[in-house]
């Protein structure tokens, strides 16, 4: 939308109202991670700002366009929205954008099919000129996370928007994640020049490599290569695909020298927020036994080579094949990522690799689902897949499961399973928010649209035989088995049935190598159970008893001050509430009256009594004048 | 019990909504389905 006072700040105010689901919650959260990333959006609690974002959960899904500076300015995320590309949906509206396809030159690029549009809903397709909204010099985006679906607003089954280009029918209308576009006009509405958590990306194209050094403390080096005779053929970032392109960094350990070391670390890093994750695939064409370790070198006061810290061990890895690796890492001070390769004692036939590094501030999944030889799984009858078991962080034992119908979709379940520490756990099990990414392979963590979906554990959700639907496992379960034999118990699954299409699940690098990733956390997110923010000072248990009895309108808050309760009202940038009670609003508008009409009454009063001076002075002076004059007469009569 | 391999709780009931979708089946009328436009028309 055009127009500066629509824009926001760089870093906006918001309050999660307890309205909100809980799982809708951890979603808007997730959601914000994003434009932390991709973008320079930034999102903070609530603190008195004159205008912030309220997201609560209304009838639906919905929000204004742009900063309308209403003060408290309501977002919608009502029951089904809690998806994260809906959640970035509207907020991208709130940000100022309308929806793609109403731009002017939108007929340049799809046709509206009118008489398929449900009656008195035609004007859902209406385009605006550039007199109102800007494309901002961006191509039309049949990507974008703003577009309709073609089926939107249909009256029966048949499309209501049809590409000129047939390819992109059943792109339009993804709700995944930002596009490239997208970003590219977020970015540039907002002057953004670097986005909040994302530190590094490297696939070894260039022949700088990033800014990578070989470090001279060590006996051999990595090398930039395009393919290696003992694996790999080629890299991971375009897998060969592209001629006389497809580099990755090499460290050869058959060169027969044991422990033989290869040292490549990072250029220097500023962190911003303190927690980072790493990312990058790793190929072992050498010995089981060749190793690599991740360092961090943090330079601190007084340590002018850095202090180096051992992050991971990777040991055992897996041979022939790219594999996907998450190290965490918790660094405040400027520091490199160091890689050292150490070659094994046993004979090798080639070496490590690495490809497609990444490194952000965000938190890094708890745990990666490797699902090899995917595309197998694909177009033969509908089969269930089940991951390997995992444990959250407080020792929940669960699993994924992932339904693949043979035409359309796939669906994908969080199931709770009988683990070691049931006995020492809670159940039901409460607020645990399990995330479920399909990630989209693409070198660059800036251009994923992974797809994701959350699920949070409530523990009052009930069976229709009335048990608990997250109590134990073995409660409430049914007895299956691992492929090694092992019985466990697995509890009902809880997802959703049309996670991806086969379509879009073709598409862009979800498969990649004929390997598919689905990373998952589960998180304890009952700390969200009330996020309403407050302005200082935070109330506190006795301010609910002194204010229990006292109730602030328009939106005041209780206080106690002094053991008395006291409203503290709102005020907005030209308005604010007042009184006892916060029940009288004011706004600079009255102040203006006020001192207008003011001055106009000292003016009106200054006046009359210069009217009443001047007239009585008038009087006076004339009543002198004539008793003068009869003086003179009688004077004048005796001279005579 | 159904068959272990559905022993699920599908959140979506094999609906793949869209906000539009879903914004209509509650009856709103919002301006291109999920834009909410200020009384004074501030934003258009």
């Amino acid at each position: 939308i055009i127009g500066d006072h629509y824009r926001w700040p760089h870093t906006i105010p918001y309050v999660l109202e307890d309205s909100l689901e809980m799982n809708a919650k951890g979603v808007i959260l997730n959601a914000f991670e994003r434009y932390r990333l991709k973008t320079c959006i930034d999102f903070k609690p609530w603190s008195g700002e004159a205008n912030y974002i309220s997201v609560f959960k209304g009838s639906g899904c919905w929000s204004s366009v742009g900063n309308i500076h209403a003060g408290k300015q309501e977002l919608s995320i009502g029951t089904n929205c809690d998806r994260i590309a809906t959640v970035q949906h509207e907020f991208l509206h709130a940000l100022g954008f309308w929806h793609e396809q109403s731009r002017a030159d939108r007929d340049d690029y799809v046709t509206i099919v009118w008489e398929r549009i449900l009656a008195d809903r035609e004007h859902n397709f209406n385009i605006y000129n550039d007199s109102v909204s800007d494309s901002l010099n961006v191509p039309y985006d049949y990507n974008s996370v703003m577009h309709y679906s073609k089926t939107a607003f249909q009256n029966g089954t048949e499309s209501t928007i049809i590409t000129r280009i047939s390819d992109f029918e059943d792109v339009i209308g993804q709700r995944m994640d930002f596009s490239d576009y997208d970003l590219l006009k977020l970015n540039q509405l907002y002057n953004c020049t670097s986005s909040l958590s994302f530190m590094d990306s490297c696939d070894f194209e260039l022949e700088n490599i990033c800014g990578m050094i070989q470090s001279s403390r060590d006996t051999a080096d990595w090398q930039r290569v395009s393919q290696v005779l003992g694996g790999p053929e080629n890299d991971h970032s375009n897998m060969g695909q592209c001629k006389d392109s497809g580099f990755f960094m090499h460290f050869n350990t058959s060169t027969g020298n044991e422990g033989a070391k290869a040292v490549l670390e990072s250029r220097v890093l500023y962190p911003k927020r303190g927690f980072q994750c790493l990312e990058f695939y790793l190929y072992n064409s050498g010995s089981g036994n060749d190793q690599l370790n991740i360092y961090t070198r943090e330079y601190t006061a007084g340590h002018q080579d850095g202090v180096l810290t051992l992050q991971r061990e990777i040991k055992e890895i897996p041979t022939g094949s790219w594999q996907l690796y998450y190290v965490t890492f918790k660094v405040t001070e400027k520091f490199r990522v160091v890689f050292e390769g150490l070659g094994g004692p046993d004979a090798s036939s080639g070496g490590l690799s690495i490809d497609d590094i990444n490194l952000s501030e965000t938190r890094c999944p708890h745990h990666v689902w490797h699902i090899q030889n995917f595309t197998q799984l694909l177009g033969g009858q509908n089969i269930n897949v089940y991951s390997p078991p995992f444990y959250s962080p407080e020792g929940y034992a669960f699993q994924i499961s992932m339904y693949i119908e043979a035409l359309t979709n796939v669906g994908i379940y969080f199931h709770l399973i009988s683990g070691a520490n049931d006995d020492q756990l809670q159940w039901p099990c409460p607020w645990r928010q399990a995330t479920m990414t399909l990630l989209d392979q693409n070198p660059d963590i800036r251009q994923r649209m992974s797809n994701q979906r959350s699920i949070t554990t409530d523990p009052t959700m009930t069976n229709d035989n009335g048990s608990y639907f997250w109590d134990r496992p073995s409660k409430v379960g049914v007895v299956a088995s691992f492929p090694n034999g092992t019985q466990y118990s697995r509890g009902r699954g809880y997802g959703t049935s049309v996670f991806i299409t086969h379509k879009r699940l073709k598409s862009r690098e979800f498969i990649k190598g004929d390997d598919l990733y689905v990373l998952l956390t589960v998180e304890d997110i009952s700390h969200l159970n009330s996020t309403a923010a407050v302005p200082d000072p935070v109330p506190t248990s006795t301010v609910q008893n002194a204010c229990s009895e006292v109730e602030c309108q328009n939106g005041g808050i209780c206080t106690v001050q002094d053991g008395r309760p006291e409203c503290k009202c709102p005020a907005g940038e030209d308005w604010w509430y007042m009184g006892k009670r916060c029940e009288t609003r004011g706004s600079t508008r009255d102040t203006i009256v006020i001192a207008v009409s003011s001055t106009v009454t000292v003016f009106a009063v200054m006046l009359i009594i210069t009217l009443v001076s001047v007239y009585c002075t008038r009087r006076r002076y004339r009543k002198k004048a004539s008793a003068n004059a009869a003086a003179m007469n009688l004077e004048n009569q005796h001279a005579f | 019990l159904p068959a272990p391999e559905k022993f699920v709780k599908d959140i979506d009931g094999g609906l793949d909504q869209d906000i539009f979708d879903i914004n209509e089946d509650l009856g709103l009328d919002l301006f291109e389905g999920d834009i909410r436009l200020e009384a004074h028309g501030r934003n258009s």
